[in-house]
Protein backbone atom coordinates (compact mmCIF):
# COMPACT_ATOMS: atom_id res chain seq x y z
CA UNK A 1 0.00 0.00 0.00
CA UNK A 2 1.14 4.14 -0.58
CA UNK A 3 2.97 5.39 2.31
CA UNK A 4 1.27 8.27 3.01
CA UNK A 5 3.12 11.93 4.49
CA UNK A 6 1.46 15.11 5.56
CA UNK A 7 4.12 17.70 5.18
CA UNK A 8 2.67 19.78 7.72
CA UNK A 9 3.84 22.90 10.53
CA UNK A 10 1.22 25.19 11.75
CA UNK A 11 3.77 28.24 11.51
CA UNK A 12 3.16 29.78 8.52
CA UNK A 13 5.49 30.36 5.88
CA UNK A 14 8.03 28.00 6.72
CA UNK A 15 7.83 25.95 2.93
CA UNK A 16 5.52 23.36 3.41
CA UNK A 17 3.60 23.94 -0.02
CA UNK A 18 7.10 25.16 -1.34
CA UNK A 19 8.01 21.33 -0.05
CA UNK A 20 5.14 19.37 -0.78
CA UNK A 21 5.28 20.33 -4.66
CA UNK A 22 9.19 19.41 -5.34
CA UNK A 23 9.70 16.61 -3.10
CA UNK A 24 6.63 14.93 -4.93
CA UNK A 25 7.75 15.97 -7.89
CA UNK A 26 11.81 14.64 -7.46
CA UNK A 27 10.22 11.52 -6.46
CA UNK A 28 8.04 11.00 -9.61
CA UNK A 29 11.33 12.10 -11.31
CA UNK A 30 12.53 8.99 -9.75
CA UNK A 31 10.31 6.81 -11.27
CA UNK A 32 7.60 6.65 -8.31
CA UNK A 33 4.09 7.07 -8.45
CA UNK A 34 2.90 10.34 -6.60
CA UNK A 35 -0.55 11.26 -5.39
CA UNK A 36 -0.14 15.09 -4.15
CA UNK A 37 -3.55 16.51 -2.02
CA UNK A 38 -3.91 19.75 -1.62
CA UNK A 39 -5.45 19.88 1.98
CA UNK A 40 -5.06 23.64 2.50
CA UNK A 41 -8.09 26.05 0.99
CA UNK A 42 -5.35 28.82 0.08
CA UNK A 43 -4.49 25.96 -2.60
CA UNK A 44 -0.91 27.73 -3.41
CA UNK A 45 -0.07 23.55 -3.97
CA UNK A 46 -2.87 23.31 -6.58
CA UNK A 47 -1.12 26.20 -8.30
CA UNK A 48 2.33 25.13 -7.77
CA UNK A 49 2.37 22.38 -10.12
CA UNK A 50 0.26 24.59 -12.56
CA UNK A 51 -3.53 23.43 -12.02
CA UNK A 52 -6.44 25.79 -11.93
CA UNK A 53 -8.74 26.99 -9.11
CA UNK A 54 -12.45 26.02 -9.73
CA UNK A 55 -14.76 26.08 -7.25
CA UNK A 56 -16.30 22.39 -6.07
CA UNK A 57 -12.71 21.24 -7.04
CA UNK A 58 -11.59 19.66 -3.53
CA UNK A 59 -11.82 17.03 -1.01
CA UNK A 60 -14.73 19.13 0.20
CA UNK A 61 -17.99 16.60 -0.25
CA UNK A 62 -15.37 13.81 0.02
CA UNK A 63 -14.81 14.58 3.38
CA UNK A 64 -18.77 15.05 4.16
CA UNK A 65 -18.84 11.39 2.74
CA UNK A 66 -19.95 12.72 -0.57
CA UNK A 67 -18.41 12.37 -4.03
CA UNK A 68 -15.28 10.13 -4.82
CA UNK A 69 -11.86 11.25 -5.21
CA UNK A 70 -10.78 9.57 -8.25
CA UNK A 71 -12.78 12.40 -9.92
CA UNK A 72 -10.89 14.76 -8.15
CA UNK A 73 -7.34 13.32 -9.41
CA UNK A 74 -5.72 15.31 -12.19
CA UNK A 75 -1.98 14.96 -14.16
CA UNK A 76 0.66 17.52 -13.88
CA UNK A 77 3.05 18.55 -16.23
CA UNK A 78 5.29 15.61 -14.44
CA UNK A 79 5.18 12.04 -15.78
CA UNK A 80 4.00 10.04 -12.64
CA UNK A 81 2.74 13.30 -10.81
CA UNK A 82 -1.04 13.36 -10.00
CA UNK A 83 -2.87 16.08 -8.11
CA UNK A 84 -6.37 16.62 -5.81
CA UNK A 85 -6.83 20.31 -6.34
CA UNK A 86 -8.40 22.43 -3.04
CA UNK A 87 -9.65 25.82 -3.47
CA UNK A 88 -10.66 28.34 -1.09
CA UNK A 89 -14.37 26.81 -0.21
CA UNK A 90 -12.54 23.73 1.41
CA UNK A 91 -12.16 26.08 4.74
CA UNK A 92 -15.83 25.62 4.74
CA UNK A 93 -15.11 21.97 5.88
CA UNK A 94 -13.75 22.86 8.79
CA UNK A 95 -17.15 23.48 10.58
CA UNK A 96 -18.98 21.02 8.72
CA UNK A 97 -16.50 18.42 9.76
CA UNK A 98 -15.99 19.34 13.22
CA UNK A 99 -19.68 18.47 13.43
CA UNK A 100 -20.10 14.94 11.84
CA UNK A 101 -19.09 11.90 13.81
CA UNK A 102 -15.47 10.38 13.73
CA UNK A 103 -14.56 13.87 12.42
CA UNK A 104 -10.85 13.16 12.67
CA UNK A 105 -11.27 10.47 10.60
CA UNK A 106 -12.85 11.72 7.19
CA UNK A 107 -9.99 11.84 5.34
CA UNK A 108 -8.51 8.79 6.07
CA UNK A 109 -12.52 7.55 4.95
CA UNK A 110 -12.51 9.23 1.90
CA UNK A 111 -8.97 8.09 0.63
CA UNK A 112 -9.02 4.65 1.37
CA UNK A 113 -11.30 3.08 -1.46
CA UNK A 114 -9.82 5.08 -3.57
CA UNK A 115 -6.08 4.16 -2.69
CA UNK A 116 -7.15 0.13 -2.50
CA UNK A 117 -7.65 0.28 -6.60
CA UNK A 118 -5.28 2.96 -7.72
CA UNK A 119 -1.75 2.00 -7.23
CA UNK A 120 0.73 4.37 -5.76
CA UNK A 121 3.83 4.79 -3.98
CA UNK A 122 3.60 7.73 -2.01
CA UNK A 123 0.83 9.95 -0.87
CA UNK A 124 1.90 13.56 -0.27
CA UNK A 125 -0.81 15.94 1.40
CA UNK A 126 -0.02 19.85 1.96
CA UNK A 127 -1.71 21.06 5.33
CA UNK A 128 -2.44 24.21 6.16
CA UNK A 129 -0.78 26.56 8.92
CA UNK A 130 -2.76 25.66 11.56
CA UNK A 131 -3.39 22.59 13.53
CA UNK A 132 -7.29 23.01 12.85
CA UNK A 133 -9.70 19.83 11.77
CA UNK A 134 -7.83 19.55 7.87
CA UNK A 135 -4.49 19.13 9.64
CA UNK A 136 -6.24 16.76 11.92
CA UNK A 137 -7.17 14.62 9.56
CA UNK A 138 -4.34 14.29 7.74
CA UNK A 139 -2.15 13.48 10.76
CA UNK A 140 -4.95 10.64 11.21
CA UNK A 141 -4.35 9.42 8.08
CA UNK A 142 -0.37 9.42 8.03
CA UNK A 143 2.27 6.91 8.13
CA UNK A 144 4.85 10.03 8.80
CA UNK A 145 4.81 13.66 9.10
CA UNK A 146 7.69 15.93 7.33
CA UNK A 147 8.19 18.62 8.91
CA UNK A 148 9.32 21.99 7.10
CA UNK A 149 11.66 24.38 9.17
CA UNK A 150 12.61 27.87 8.43
CA UNK A 151 15.87 28.76 9.91
CA UNK A 152 14.69 31.24 11.75
CA UNK A 153 13.57 32.11 15.77
CA UNK A 154 9.88 32.13 15.56
CA UNK A 155 10.04 28.97 13.54
CA UNK A 156 11.80 27.44 16.56
CA UNK A 157 9.54 28.12 18.95
CA UNK A 158 6.43 25.78 17.75
CA UNK A 159 8.35 23.01 17.27
CA UNK A 160 7.19 21.52 21.11
CA UNK A 161 3.61 22.05 20.06
CA UNK A 162 4.21 19.97 17.21
CA UNK A 163 6.03 16.72 19.28
CA UNK A 164 3.48 16.88 21.82
CA UNK A 165 1.11 16.88 19.30
CA UNK A 166 2.37 13.38 17.90
CA UNK A 167 2.53 11.89 20.84
CA UNK A 168 -0.94 12.59 21.60
CA UNK A 169 -2.42 11.66 18.29
CA UNK A 170 -0.57 8.37 18.88
CA UNK A 171 -1.91 7.59 22.15
CA UNK A 172 -5.28 8.56 21.83
CA UNK A 173 -5.45 5.45 19.15
CA UNK A 174 -6.21 8.03 16.60
CA UNK A 175 -3.13 6.87 14.63
CA UNK A 176 -1.20 4.99 16.65
CA UNK A 177 1.65 4.36 13.78
CA UNK A 178 2.30 7.90 13.10
CA UNK A 179 5.45 9.27 13.84
CA UNK A 180 7.97 12.20 12.89
CA UNK A 181 9.17 11.23 9.80
CA UNK A 182 11.42 13.95 9.06
CA UNK A 183 12.74 17.60 9.77
CA UNK A 184 13.26 19.61 6.71
CA UNK A 185 15.31 23.05 7.18
CA UNK A 186 14.20 25.22 4.96
CA UNK A 187 15.47 29.16 3.35
CA UNK A 188 18.98 27.92 4.64
CA UNK A 189 21.58 30.79 4.47
CA UNK A 190 24.72 29.68 5.84
CA UNK A 191 25.85 33.63 6.49
CA UNK A 192 23.45 34.55 8.93
CA UNK A 193 24.21 33.42 11.89
CA UNK A 194 20.27 32.94 13.37
CA UNK A 195 20.08 29.85 10.53
CA UNK A 196 23.07 28.15 12.28
CA UNK A 197 22.09 29.06 15.82
CA UNK A 198 18.56 27.17 14.78
CA UNK A 199 20.10 24.07 13.00
CA UNK A 200 22.40 23.51 15.82
CA UNK A 201 19.33 23.50 18.42
CA UNK A 202 17.64 21.27 16.37
CA UNK A 203 19.96 18.91 15.31
CA UNK A 204 20.50 18.98 19.76
CA UNK A 205 17.20 18.18 20.41
CA UNK A 206 16.27 15.62 17.18
CA UNK A 207 18.97 14.04 16.26
CA UNK A 208 19.09 12.27 13.08
CA UNK A 209 15.27 13.08 12.55
CA UNK A 210 17.03 16.09 10.97
CA UNK A 211 17.03 15.39 6.64
CA UNK A 212 21.33 15.96 6.37
CA UNK A 213 19.74 17.90 3.15
CA UNK A 214 19.25 21.53 3.79
CA UNK A 215 17.01 23.24 1.59
CA UNK A 216 18.76 26.67 0.62
CA UNK A 217 17.21 29.78 0.24
CA UNK A 218 17.28 30.48 -3.33
CA UNK A 219 14.92 32.96 -5.56
CA UNK A 220 14.19 30.29 -8.28
CA UNK A 221 12.24 28.61 -5.56
CA UNK A 222 10.09 31.51 -5.07
CA UNK A 223 9.62 32.07 -8.75
CA UNK A 224 8.66 28.66 -9.94
CA UNK A 225 4.81 28.83 -8.87
CA UNK A 226 4.24 31.39 -10.65
CA UNK A 227 4.86 29.92 -13.56
CA UNK A 228 3.07 26.72 -12.33
CA UNK A 229 5.83 24.55 -12.37
CA UNK A 230 8.48 22.28 -9.70
CA UNK A 231 11.31 23.65 -9.75
CA UNK A 232 12.58 20.72 -12.11
CA UNK A 233 11.02 22.19 -14.74
CA UNK A 234 11.27 25.92 -13.99
CA UNK A 235 15.08 25.69 -13.58
CA UNK A 236 16.71 21.79 -13.48
CA UNK A 237 19.97 22.99 -12.77
CA UNK A 238 19.40 26.10 -9.67
CA UNK A 239 20.57 25.10 -6.03
CA UNK A 240 16.65 24.42 -5.63
CA UNK A 241 16.17 21.96 -7.61
CA UNK A 242 19.58 20.37 -6.67
CA UNK A 243 18.38 20.28 -3.09
CA UNK A 244 15.12 18.87 -3.76
CA UNK A 245 16.71 15.88 -5.55
CA UNK A 246 18.86 15.43 -2.92
CA UNK A 247 16.21 15.05 -0.47
CA UNK A 248 14.33 12.99 -2.84
CA UNK A 249 16.65 10.46 -2.33
CA UNK A 250 17.20 10.90 1.31
CA UNK A 251 13.92 10.35 2.00
CA UNK A 252 13.74 7.26 -0.59
CA UNK A 253 16.48 5.95 1.69
CA UNK A 254 14.19 6.08 4.68
CA UNK A 255 11.09 5.07 3.30
CA UNK A 256 11.52 2.92 0.14
CA UNK A 257 10.07 -0.52 0.53
CA UNK A 258 10.47 -2.03 -3.18
CA UNK B 1 -11.72 56.25 21.37
CA UNK B 2 -8.92 53.79 20.89
CA UNK B 3 -8.21 52.77 16.75
CA UNK B 4 -8.41 49.29 16.67
CA UNK B 5 -6.26 47.90 13.69
CA UNK B 6 -6.24 44.31 13.28
CA UNK B 7 -2.77 42.57 11.50
CA UNK B 8 -3.98 39.68 9.63
CA UNK B 9 -3.63 37.81 6.78
CA UNK B 10 -4.25 33.93 6.33
CA UNK B 11 -1.06 33.17 4.12
CA UNK B 12 1.73 32.42 6.28
CA UNK B 13 5.09 33.71 7.01
CA UNK B 14 4.35 37.08 5.41
CA UNK B 15 5.21 39.64 8.61
CA UNK B 16 2.12 40.19 10.39
CA UNK B 17 3.64 39.53 14.05
CA UNK B 18 7.03 41.35 13.01
CA UNK B 19 4.81 44.05 11.66
CA UNK B 20 2.45 43.74 14.69
CA UNK B 21 5.39 44.27 17.38
CA UNK B 22 7.55 46.59 15.32
CA UNK B 23 5.00 49.20 13.78
CA UNK B 24 3.54 49.27 17.78
CA UNK B 25 6.76 49.89 19.15
CA UNK B 26 7.65 52.55 16.39
CA UNK B 27 4.25 54.38 17.38
CA UNK B 28 4.75 54.34 21.48
CA UNK B 29 8.37 55.61 20.68
CA UNK B 30 6.08 58.41 18.67
CA UNK B 31 4.62 59.41 22.29
CA UNK B 32 1.19 56.99 21.57
CA UNK B 33 -0.24 54.77 23.80
CA UNK B 34 -0.26 51.29 22.54
CA UNK B 35 -1.72 47.91 23.20
CA UNK B 36 -0.56 44.85 21.52
CA UNK B 37 -2.98 41.72 21.41
CA UNK B 38 -1.73 38.35 20.89
CA UNK B 39 -4.25 36.62 19.34
CA UNK B 40 -2.28 33.97 17.72
CA UNK B 41 -2.09 30.68 19.70
CA UNK B 42 1.65 30.52 18.15
CA UNK B 43 2.31 33.32 20.45
CA UNK B 44 4.77 34.78 18.15
CA UNK B 45 4.25 38.69 19.30
CA UNK B 46 3.98 37.59 23.35
CA UNK B 47 8.11 36.55 22.65
CA UNK B 48 8.80 39.15 20.25
CA UNK B 49 7.78 41.86 22.83
CA UNK B 50 10.12 39.77 25.73
CA UNK B 51 7.01 38.20 27.57
CA UNK B 52 6.88 34.85 28.96
CA UNK B 53 3.99 32.55 28.00
CA UNK B 54 1.93 30.42 30.65
CA UNK B 55 -0.83 28.18 31.10
CA UNK B 56 -3.99 30.84 31.32
CA UNK B 57 -2.15 34.06 30.23
CA UNK B 58 -4.18 34.71 26.86
CA UNK B 59 -7.85 35.62 26.24
CA UNK B 60 -9.27 32.12 25.82
CA UNK B 61 -11.21 32.95 29.41
CA UNK B 62 -12.34 36.59 28.41
CA UNK B 63 -13.40 35.09 25.16
CA UNK B 64 -15.52 33.18 27.34
CA UNK B 65 -17.45 35.99 29.17
CA UNK B 66 -14.93 34.86 32.49
CA UNK B 67 -12.50 36.78 33.35
CA UNK B 68 -11.26 40.29 32.61
CA UNK B 69 -8.49 41.87 30.29
CA UNK B 70 -7.06 44.27 32.50
CA UNK B 71 -5.38 41.38 34.74
CA UNK B 72 -4.04 40.35 31.44
CA UNK B 73 -2.24 43.27 30.10
CA UNK B 74 1.54 43.88 31.26
CA UNK B 75 4.04 46.59 30.61
CA UNK B 76 6.94 45.57 27.86
CA UNK B 77 10.09 47.44 27.34
CA UNK B 78 8.99 49.69 25.47
CA UNK B 79 7.42 52.95 26.90
CA UNK B 80 4.32 53.35 26.46
CA UNK B 81 3.67 49.87 24.83
CA UNK B 82 1.68 47.23 26.98
CA UNK B 83 0.70 44.11 26.05
CA UNK B 84 -2.07 41.00 26.49
CA UNK B 85 0.05 37.61 25.89
CA UNK B 86 -0.82 34.59 24.11
CA UNK B 87 -0.14 30.88 25.13
CA UNK B 88 -0.95 27.53 23.00
CA UNK B 89 -3.87 26.65 24.51
CA UNK B 90 -5.71 29.93 23.43
CA UNK B 91 -5.95 27.35 19.99
CA UNK B 92 -8.77 25.74 22.36
CA UNK B 93 -10.79 29.22 22.48
CA UNK B 94 -11.81 28.47 18.61
CA UNK B 95 -14.16 25.26 19.12
CA UNK B 96 -15.28 26.79 22.35
CA UNK B 97 -16.65 30.14 20.74
CA UNK B 98 -17.66 28.65 17.87
CA UNK B 99 -20.60 27.11 19.93
CA UNK B 100 -20.99 30.43 21.70
CA UNK B 101 -24.12 32.74 21.05
CA UNK B 102 -22.60 35.60 19.33
CA UNK B 103 -18.89 33.93 18.16
CA UNK B 104 -17.77 36.66 16.06
CA UNK B 105 -18.86 39.27 19.02
CA UNK B 106 -16.74 37.74 21.69
CA UNK B 107 -13.96 39.78 21.18
CA UNK B 108 -15.13 42.79 20.90
CA UNK B 109 -17.39 42.04 24.28
CA UNK B 110 -13.98 41.49 25.95
CA UNK B 111 -11.96 44.83 25.72
CA UNK B 112 -14.91 46.91 25.48
CA UNK B 113 -15.12 47.43 28.95
CA UNK B 114 -11.76 47.12 29.21
CA UNK B 115 -11.32 50.16 26.36
CA UNK B 116 -13.63 52.74 28.38
CA UNK B 117 -11.53 52.01 31.31
CA UNK B 118 -8.21 52.75 29.94
CA UNK B 119 -7.10 55.33 27.50
CA UNK B 120 -5.78 54.20 24.80
CA UNK B 121 -4.65 55.77 21.36
CA UNK B 122 -4.06 52.10 19.20
CA UNK B 123 -4.99 49.08 19.67
CA UNK B 124 -2.79 46.54 17.41
CA UNK B 125 -3.86 42.68 17.10
CA UNK B 126 -1.89 39.80 15.94
CA UNK B 127 -3.62 37.57 13.90
CA UNK B 128 -3.32 33.97 13.35
CA UNK B 129 -2.29 32.78 9.94
CA UNK B 130 -6.16 31.75 8.98
CA UNK B 131 -9.84 32.95 8.53
CA UNK B 132 -10.78 31.12 11.18
CA UNK B 133 -12.73 32.50 14.06
CA UNK B 134 -10.15 34.08 16.40
CA UNK B 135 -9.58 36.13 13.36
CA UNK B 136 -12.79 36.58 12.45
CA UNK B 137 -13.37 37.81 15.79
CA UNK B 138 -10.26 40.94 15.44
CA UNK B 139 -11.99 41.81 11.98
CA UNK B 140 -15.39 42.23 13.93
CA UNK B 141 -13.99 44.38 16.80
CA UNK B 142 -11.57 46.26 14.43
CA UNK B 143 -11.71 49.84 12.79
CA UNK B 144 -9.24 48.65 10.23
CA UNK B 145 -7.30 45.50 8.74
CA UNK B 146 -3.31 45.98 8.28
CA UNK B 147 -2.55 43.49 5.65
CA UNK B 148 1.09 42.55 5.64
CA UNK B 149 2.02 41.29 2.17
CA UNK B 150 5.42 39.38 1.34
CA UNK B 151 6.77 40.29 -2.27
CA UNK B 152 6.26 36.71 -3.37
CA UNK B 153 3.99 34.78 -5.89
CA UNK B 154 1.87 32.94 -3.40
CA UNK B 155 1.24 35.50 -1.16
CA UNK B 156 -0.66 37.52 -4.08
CA UNK B 157 -2.90 34.76 -4.54
CA UNK B 158 -4.58 35.44 -1.61
CA UNK B 159 -5.69 39.10 -1.67
CA UNK B 160 -8.60 38.86 -3.55
CA UNK B 161 -9.79 35.86 -0.65
CA UNK B 162 -8.91 39.03 1.82
CA UNK B 163 -11.24 41.88 -0.08
CA UNK B 164 -14.35 39.30 -0.45
CA UNK B 165 -13.75 39.24 3.35
CA UNK B 166 -13.76 42.28 4.17
CA UNK B 167 -16.60 42.76 2.22
CA UNK B 168 -18.68 40.08 3.38
CA UNK B 169 -17.75 41.33 7.55
CA UNK B 170 -19.22 45.28 6.14
CA UNK B 171 -22.75 43.95 4.49
CA UNK B 172 -23.66 41.18 7.22
CA UNK B 173 -23.53 44.20 9.17
CA UNK B 174 -21.18 42.01 12.13
CA UNK B 175 -18.71 45.26 11.41
CA UNK B 176 -19.99 47.74 8.80
CA UNK B 177 -17.22 50.06 9.74
CA UNK B 178 -14.45 47.76 8.82
CA UNK B 179 -11.81 49.41 5.93
CA UNK B 180 -9.06 48.08 4.32
CA UNK B 181 -6.53 50.19 6.57
CA UNK B 182 -3.42 49.37 4.35
CA UNK B 183 -1.22 46.81 2.69
CA UNK B 184 2.26 46.84 3.68
CA UNK B 185 4.95 45.23 1.40
CA UNK B 186 7.31 43.03 3.84
CA UNK B 187 10.30 41.07 2.88
CA UNK B 188 11.31 43.37 -0.25
CA UNK B 189 14.02 42.62 -1.68
CA UNK B 190 14.26 45.51 -5.08
CA UNK B 191 16.77 43.04 -6.86
CA UNK B 192 14.64 40.36 -7.36
CA UNK B 193 11.96 40.42 -10.25
CA UNK B 194 9.00 38.60 -8.69
CA UNK B 195 9.36 41.43 -5.64
CA UNK B 196 8.77 44.50 -8.12
CA UNK B 197 6.16 42.07 -10.17
CA UNK B 198 3.87 41.65 -7.43
CA UNK B 199 4.47 45.60 -5.83
CA UNK B 200 3.68 46.31 -9.58
CA UNK B 201 0.21 44.24 -9.61
CA UNK B 202 -0.71 45.20 -5.71
CA UNK B 203 -0.33 49.05 -6.57
CA UNK B 204 -2.08 48.62 -9.60
CA UNK B 205 -5.41 47.17 -7.89
CA UNK B 206 -5.14 48.95 -4.56
CA UNK B 207 -4.02 52.12 -5.38
CA UNK B 208 -2.74 54.40 -2.57
CA UNK B 209 -4.11 51.60 -0.07
CA UNK B 210 -0.85 50.54 -0.12
CA UNK B 211 1.71 52.21 1.97
CA UNK B 212 4.67 54.03 0.27
CA UNK B 213 7.31 52.65 3.09
CA UNK B 214 8.29 48.96 2.07
CA UNK B 215 9.96 46.86 4.67
CA UNK B 216 13.02 45.25 3.42
CA UNK B 217 14.23 42.15 3.91
CA UNK B 218 16.90 42.68 6.58
CA UNK B 219 18.33 40.01 9.13
CA UNK B 220 18.67 42.15 12.13
CA UNK B 221 14.21 42.05 11.85
CA UNK B 222 14.77 38.36 12.33
CA UNK B 223 17.42 37.79 14.71
CA UNK B 224 15.59 40.68 17.36
CA UNK B 225 12.98 38.12 18.59
CA UNK B 226 15.43 35.67 19.93
CA UNK B 227 16.19 38.88 22.20
CA UNK B 228 13.11 39.56 22.78
CA UNK B 229 13.28 42.82 21.52
CA UNK B 230 11.65 45.11 18.86
CA UNK B 231 13.88 45.96 16.36
CA UNK B 232 14.21 49.81 17.54
CA UNK B 233 15.60 48.60 20.84
CA UNK B 234 17.66 45.82 19.36
CA UNK B 235 19.82 47.88 16.03
CA UNK B 236 18.19 51.11 16.33
CA UNK B 237 19.27 52.07 13.14
CA UNK B 238 19.35 48.88 11.19
CA UNK B 239 17.65 49.11 8.13
CA UNK B 240 14.49 47.31 9.52
CA UNK B 241 14.33 50.08 12.08
CA UNK B 242 14.49 53.14 10.10
CA UNK B 243 11.69 50.99 7.54
CA UNK B 244 9.03 50.81 10.44
CA UNK B 245 9.83 54.33 11.75
CA UNK B 246 8.68 55.38 8.56
CA UNK B 247 5.61 53.16 7.93
CA UNK B 248 4.85 54.35 12.12
CA UNK B 249 4.58 57.75 10.93
CA UNK B 250 2.67 57.14 6.97
CA UNK B 251 0.23 55.41 10.10
CA UNK B 252 -0.45 58.42 12.02
CA UNK B 253 -0.80 60.56 8.42
CA UNK B 254 -3.83 58.00 7.96
CA UNK B 255 -5.08 57.30 11.37
CA UNK B 256 -4.14 60.08 13.99
CA UNK B 257 -7.04 61.83 15.25
CA UNK B 258 -5.38 64.49 17.73
N1 LIG C 1 14.12 27.71 -0.22
C1 LIG C 1 13.43 28.78 -0.59
N2 LIG C 1 14.08 29.85 -1.13
C2 LIG C 1 13.40 30.96 -1.48
N3 LIG C 1 12.07 31.12 -1.33
C3 LIG C 1 11.38 30.11 -0.81
C4 LIG C 1 12.00 28.88 -0.42
N4 LIG C 1 11.03 28.04 0.06
C5 LIG C 1 9.88 28.72 -0.02
N5 LIG C 1 10.07 29.95 -0.56
C6 LIG C 1 9.07 31.02 -0.75
O1 LIG C 1 8.71 31.47 0.56
C7 LIG C 1 7.30 31.65 0.64
C8 LIG C 1 6.75 30.69 1.70
O2 LIG C 1 6.87 29.36 1.27
P1 LIG C 1 5.58 28.40 1.20
O3 LIG C 1 4.41 29.14 0.69
O4 LIG C 1 5.98 27.15 0.51
O5 LIG C 1 5.40 28.12 2.75
P2 LIG C 1 4.16 27.44 3.48
O6 LIG C 1 4.67 26.91 4.75
O7 LIG C 1 3.50 26.50 2.54
O8 LIG C 1 3.20 28.70 3.74
P3 LIG C 1 1.72 28.60 4.40
O9 LIG C 1 1.99 28.53 5.87
O10 LIG C 1 1.04 29.88 3.99
O11 LIG C 1 1.08 27.38 3.84
C9 LIG C 1 6.75 31.38 -0.74
O12 LIG C 1 6.58 32.60 -1.40
C10 LIG C 1 7.81 30.52 -1.41
O13 LIG C 1 7.84 30.70 -2.79
N1 LIG D 1 11.57 42.23 6.68
C1 LIG D 1 12.05 41.07 7.14
N2 LIG D 1 13.32 40.74 6.88
C2 LIG D 1 13.83 39.53 7.30
N3 LIG D 1 13.13 38.63 7.99
C3 LIG D 1 11.86 38.91 8.28
C4 LIG D 1 11.24 40.15 7.89
N4 LIG D 1 9.95 40.15 8.34
C5 LIG D 1 9.78 38.97 8.98
N5 LIG D 1 10.92 38.24 8.95
C6 LIG D 1 11.12 36.88 9.47
O1 LIG D 1 10.35 36.02 8.63
C7 LIG D 1 9.65 35.05 9.41
C8 LIG D 1 8.15 35.24 9.20
O2 LIG D 1 7.71 36.46 9.75
P1 LIG D 1 6.54 36.50 10.84
O3 LIG D 1 6.66 35.38 11.77
O4 LIG D 1 6.47 37.88 11.39
O5 LIG D 1 5.30 36.26 9.86
P2 LIG D 1 3.79 35.93 10.27
O6 LIG D 1 2.97 36.35 9.13
O7 LIG D 1 3.51 36.52 11.59
O8 LIG D 1 3.83 34.33 10.38
P3 LIG D 1 2.58 33.41 10.85
O9 LIG D 1 1.75 33.27 9.60
O10 LIG D 1 3.21 32.11 11.29
O11 LIG D 1 1.90 34.14 11.96
C9 LIG D 1 10.08 35.29 10.85
O12 LIG D 1 11.10 34.38 11.15
C10 LIG D 1 10.58 36.71 10.86
O13 LIG D 1 11.57 36.92 11.82
MG1 LIG E 1 1.45 26.35 2.05
MG1 LIG F 1 2.65 35.57 13.28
Amino acid sequence: PAHIFAVSNQKGGVGKTTTAVNLSACLAELGKKVLLIDLDPQANATSGVGLDKHAGQSLYDALLGNGDVASLVQPTGIKGLHAVPSEVDLAGAEIDVARADRYLHRFREAISPFLAEYAYDYICVDCPPSLGILTMNALTAADSMILPLQTEYYALEGLSVVSRLIQKIREQGDNPGLELGGIVMTMYDARTNIAQQVVDEVTGHFGDKVFETKIPRNVRLSEAPSYGQPIITYDSNCAGAVAYRALAREFLERYDRT
